[in-house]
């Protein structure tokens, strides 16, 4: 689908992604986290597209069978969630992803 | 307002009082940590009332000045959300508190 397209060229364009809500604190966790490493994702809050919010969350679905925000990618690949994403921060592999991606 | 009335009932007669929203994670992790400690809230998902939810939240935002989920409430008092009851867990307090409220 189009939209799908869309999503796999957000991700290969963009060292960092995250697919996320403005309301949400995991998503806020996620985003502070990048901040913390100097790091400037792009970010697409779901909640402020209309209804193509939705439709953007299903594509992902589909793409990574993850339906839920933060939704996290790093050099086009997906990590997953807030709580992976701190998983591999606390484990020393989050910097490495990024240097690999040229994020930072 | 009837609203206002229906909520400080509820919190007078109930030891633990979550608000909640049913697909977030800062709710789940207070719901989880009172699991662990063998406390059962009395839950209310704010996204499954309705039109009531968003009344529930305006109502609750005048009562303590919190408008984001979860919102806690031991013992009739105001606690706070995520990070203030794992503040009060970590410090040992948040025992203390829902034992005074007999709550477990
Ligand atoms: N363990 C996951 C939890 C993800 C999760 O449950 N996200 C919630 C918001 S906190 C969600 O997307 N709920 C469904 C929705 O908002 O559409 C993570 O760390 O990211
Ligand atoms: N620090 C607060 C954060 C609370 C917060 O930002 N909650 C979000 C959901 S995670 C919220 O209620 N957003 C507005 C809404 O959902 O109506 C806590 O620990 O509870
Ligand atoms: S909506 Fe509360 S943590 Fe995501």
């Amino acid at each position: 689908s189009r939209l799908e397209e869309t999503v796999k060229k957000t991700i290969g364009e963009n060292p960092v992604v995250v697919y996320s809500k403005t309301w949400c604190s995991y998503s806020a966790e996620v985003k502070s986290l990048f901040k913390r490493l100097d790091v400037q994702p792009l970010v697409i809050e779901l909640d402020q597209l209309g209804p193509q919010g939705p439709q953007l969350q299903k594509v992902l679905q589909r793409l990574t069978g993850q339906h839920t925000v933060p939704n996290v990618f790093i050099g086009g690949k997906h990590i997953g969630g807030c709580t992976d994403t701190v998983k591999l921060y606390r484990k020393g592999e989050l910097e490495s992803l990024l240097s690999a991606a040229s994020a930072r």
